[in-house]
């Protein structure tokens, strides 16, 4: 009986995961190997292709003017001085607003999912805003791993791909900011989970009983007990091959945990250095006092 | 709670961040 309920807790979460994250694992590696019968996405590799590649780049959240008329510079950053922005500036930091744009939606996805972790909705509130504002940007760095290969990346789900050199190529400190999520991701990708799998390790991620100001932790710990149960007979089940998988699964828990304090610093020296950048305010929260 | 303000509102219900 206990096993039956673990595969419950398993294929709950799996459907929550289904029902809140828009590309799935599966379908993103069957774009990338052009298994899919629909059209081959639009490559991004130089400032051209990302001109032309605004259009569809899928931009529903920010509120903000370039969004609805991408040919014009964003009012935000018409305050920096015209000598020192030149076009392939305004391009980079208009893709920067766009990413931002697709953070700020995955911060809700991640929520709704975090809200059907059953016992999540019943910790502490103040506890359950400590878990997401921790485990967001860990979830969403786990969430590109799929997306990804050693050349470069899914974005605006699934219609574009952006390569691993253009991305790099863009200027400090954009160009170095998605580096160590390729390497992590390539990595990441060796251990091969399935999406049932991906489901249960991100619970496992939000449910961290050591994230600073927790208020109750037994009660987190427990839950995320249970969960670690599911995920290693999940793992048996769907790698019986592969082994110590949830092992070297949790370590990456750790390696997670730096890439975020790395990408949280960047962020904050762009706020320094680009005068007008515009970072969204839920976005500020998350990132204010992190690490 | 003032600090997150905007978690607090997606936690108890579906608003979208947009419309905050």
């Amino acid at each position: 009986p206990e096993a039956a309920d673990l595969r419950a807790l398993s294929r709950h979460l799996y459907e929550a995961y289904l029902k809140n994250f828009p590309l799935t694992k599966a379908k993103a590696r069957a774009i990338l190997s052009g298994k899919t019968g629909d059209k081959a996405p639009f490559v991004i590799h130089d400032m051209k292709s990302l001109m032309e590649g605004e259009q569809i780049i899928n931009c529903r959240q920010i509120p903000c003017q370039e969004h609805q008329q991408p040919q014009q510079p964003p009012a935000a950053f018409a305050a920096v001085g015209h000598a020192d922005c030149n076009m392939s500036g305004e391009l980079e930091l208009r893709f920067f607003n766009s990413c931002q744009s697709r953070s700020v939606e995955a911060v809700r996805e991640v929520t709704e999912f975090a809200k059907s972790i059953p016992g999540f909705v019943n910790l502490d509130l103040n506890d359950q805003v400590t878990l997401l504002k921790y485990g967001v940007i860990e979830i969403m760095i786990i969430m590109m791993a799929p997306l990804m290969n050693k050349d470069g990346t899914l974005i605006s789900y699934g219609q574009i791909f952006m390569t691993r050199e253009f991305l790099k190529s863009l200027r400090k400190p954009f160009g170095e900011m998605m580096e160590p999520k390729f390497e992590f991701s390539v990595k990441f990708n060796t251990l091969e989970l399935d999406d049932n799998d991906m489901a249960l390790f991100l619970a496992v991620i939000i449910l961290s009983g050591d994230r600073p100001g927790l208020l109750n932790v037994k009660p987190i710990e427990c839950l995320q007990e249970t969960v670690l149960h599911s995920l290693e007979l999940q793992l048996k089940i769907s790698h019986p091959d592969s082994l110590q998988l949830f092992a070297k699964l949790l370590q990456k828990m750790t390696d997670l945990r730096q890439i975020v304090t790395n990408h949280v610093h960047s962020i904050q020296l762009l706020k320094k250095r680009e005068v007008d950048m515009f970072l969204h305010p839920l976005l500020q929260e998350i990132m204010k006092d992190l690490y | 709670k003032e600090k997150h303000k905007i978690l607090h509102q997606l936690l108890q219900n579906n608003t979208s961040p947009v419309d905050l």
